[in-house]
């Protein structure tokens, strides 16, 4: 594990308590996307199931455990709290995911590197996840006045995404490995995507105002 | 055999 990967490691795990604190604490969703939780949820779980069949080290068991409950709890929090609810942005957050998961699941089934039950469900979660913020990119921008721990959990998952493409550079030269091509594409797509939000997250922040994405 | 195939990150 080298320094990238685990500093990527804990900008994930700090993006997800920035936002179990803030439904858990501030009991409100306000500008969460649930249609992002979902697909991340999906995610996980169709990424996880060598949970069961390959044991890696202790780390990485654990790590898995957390975003794979920490993703359904944030999904039955905005869908079942009765406090939590109230505050969702139903009528904002009208992304409809199938769109993002049906071509994710045609590429997996064609583009893969073994045609595996299980590989091709590790390929899916890597095509979805390098999309799965698309809804709650939208409903940022459609959200005006966009409070910071929410913008906070959006640049830490970005970090997060930015830190792993270090962590790929490093180990390209440090370690034995064979081509993979589908990995970086993936994880590069899904950086890019941040870039838009980076530029006004950072504009924000120099000139000291709230952050807003312009429509 | 010790590839590195991405298997163990998250």
């Amino acid at each position: 594990m080298n320094i990238f990967r685990l500093a990527g490691d804990m900008t994930h795990l700090a993006s997800v308590l920035v936002l179990l604190l803030k439904i858990h604490t501030i009991k409100s969703c306000a500008g969460v996307s649930l249609k992002t939780q979902e697909l991340y949820a999906l995610v996980f779980a169709t990424r996880y199931l060598d949970i069961v069949t390959d044991f890696i080290s202790v780390y990485n068991t654990v790590m898995k455990l957390i975003f794979l409950g920490s993703s359904f709890s944030i999904v039955w929090y905005i869908r079942h709290h009765r406090v939590v609810r109230r505050s969702y942005d139903k009528d904002q957050d009208t992304f409809r995911h199938y769109l993002l998961m049906i071509p994710c699941m045609l590429l997996a089934l064609f583009v893969h590197e073994k045609f595996t039950f299980k590989e091709v469900m590790w390929t899916f979660s890597l095509y979805l996840e390098a999309v799965a913020i698309l809804p709650q990119l939208v409903l940022l921008q459609r959200t005006r006045n966009i409070d910071n721990l929410t913008g906070q959990y959006v640049f830490l998952l970005g970090a997060y995404r930015g830190l792993y493409i270090f962590n790929w550079i490093y180990r390209y030269f440090t370690e034995p490995h064979f081509v993979h091509w589908i990995t970086w594409i993936a994880g590069v797509v899904q950086t890019l995507l941040y870039a838009d939000f980076f530029y006004y997250y950072f504009e924000s922040w120099k000139n000291n105002v709230r952050l807003q994405l312009p429509a | 055999r010790n590839f590195y195939n991405g298997k163990d990150e998250l």
